[in-house]
């Protein structure tokens, strides 16, 4: 349970920043 | 009781502080559990040294797990205290606070609807923007072509010039009126020739 | 709603625990667990016991250092006394997760999703002026056309009507 929660939270900590980067560059992309 | 898993915490210590005070609790027990049993080995130790010692050491032992007993509820007593306190006010994040990962749903809160109307506002204009490429070059290939056509046109003007001024190079003010005026001379000098024969012919009958 | 520091707290914290540790295990309550060595050897148990609680406080307390160490959390601890400093004029519960991830990153991703609107946006209305510019100079462009296929004609028609008269000129040149 303890881990599972951990993991939860690290993923919502880090995950928004990784996808954001992802969409930014598909944005770019996408404009160019 | 549910149990609050404490998940925006986590996200911030990168631990739960669940865990963390087990963790704590645990390493503090062994302390304990550890110095209690220095302490009866240097208890025995010193009743070694002792001639004639009738203390033997199961009677120790009972002395230790008794202290022992005694010191672990107190320790859990207080530690389950400290937890409280730590848990409330250390490894807490208060209601009020958004941690800083998190300004923008402060910030710019949006909700799934507000995000998709966006996205299709943002479809919406990739297509205008396209369509207004197209005009774009629709509009250009038009000018392109007026300007073959028109270069055509002003061609073919220029031929007429030209032919105007070939004949005004020839005399001719305006080619077209002198046309006309020779055309008219020459019907007058038919005519003339046509009343010419015939005098000429009454001339012979007479 | 008072401020403090959480590492400082911490270190209170521990020492009201290891106060009231040590005071629960006093000299007293050790020699009644150990009558028979405290009767028999009184200054013996009285330093053992006091070993015991140097003991006992020393690794608690290298322990708390440890973990502080570990986690690093002196200054996680000091980071979110910054964190709740600044934040301590939010009233009432701030944001916490949905649960579902999906709806919690439409807020993440709104700016970018906004700035990209906003440029297509910008590009369609600068697109529409230019194709506008263009559209004028295309009508003008059919009527300056328009203008130059009448005058052709125009002068066609006059030369065909010159070809007609130069025709019957011809007629009449060829009679007998």
């Amino acid at each position: 349970f303890d881990e599972v929660i951990v993991d939860i939270a690290t993923k919502r900590k880090q995950y928004p920043r990784k996808i954001l980067e992802c969409v930014i560059k598909t944005l770019k992309a996408r404009h160019e | 009781m549910s149990v609050d898993p404490m998940t925006y915490e986590a996200q911030f210590f990168g631990f739960t502080p669940q865990t963390c005070m087990l963790r704590i609790y645990i390493a503090f027990q062994d302390y304990l559990f550890e110095v209690m049993q220095a302490v009866e080995q240097v208890i025995l130790k010193k009743l070694e040294g002792i001639p004639d010692c009738d203390i033997s050491p199961v009677q120790i032992r009972k002395c230790t797990e008794k202290f022992l007993c005694f010191m672990k509820g107190h320790f859990d007593n207080l530690f389950g205290k400290m937890e409280q306190l730590f848990l409330q006010l250390i490894l807490r994040i208060p209601p009020n606070i958004l941690l800083p990962e998190d300004k923008c749903q402060e910030t710019n809160p949006y909700s799934e609807e507000e995000f998709q109307l966006l996205q299709k506002e943002i479809k919406e204009l990739q297509e205008k923007y396209k369509t207004e490429l197209y005009t774009k070059q629709a509009l250009l290939a038009e000018l392109e072509e007026q300007k073959v056509v028109e270069a055509k046109l002003k061609q073919t003007l220029t031929l007429f010039d030209e032919l105007e001024n070939v004949a005004r190079d020839h005399g001719t003010s305006d080619f077209r009126e002198s046309l006309v005026s020779f055309v008219q001379n020459s019907r007058k000098l038919q005519n003339i020739r046509d009343s010419v024969e015939k005098e000429s012919k009454k001339l012979k009958i007479s | 709603g008072t401020t403090f520091s959480r590492v400082k707290l911490l270190d209170t914290m521990v020492d009201t625990f290891l106060q009231k540790l040590v005071a629960a295990g006093s000299y007293q309550r050790f020699a009644d667990c150990y009558e028979h060595l405290h009767r028999l050897q009184p200054e013996t148990t009285q330093r053992i016991h006091d070993k015991f609680i140097t003991q006992l406080q020393a690794s608690i307390r290298e322990e708390i250092s440890e973990i502080k160490e570990e986690g690093n959390l002196e200054t996680v601890l000091n980071s979110l006394d910054k964190i709740v400093e600044d934040g301590k004029n939010h009233k009432g519960p701030a944001w916490r997760p949905s649960g579902t991830p999906e709806r919690d990153l439409c807020s993440v991703l709104a700016p970018y999703f906004l700035q990209q609107r906003d440029t297509l946006r910008r590009h369609v209305q600068k697109q529409e002026a230019r194709n506008q510019e263009l559209a004028e100079a295309v009508l003008a462009g059919r009527r300056q056309v328009e203008a130059l296929q009448q005058q052709v004609q125009a002068q066609q028609q006059a030369w065909q009507a010159l070809r007609k008269q130069r025709r019957e000129l011809a007629a009449v040149l060829m009679e007998p």
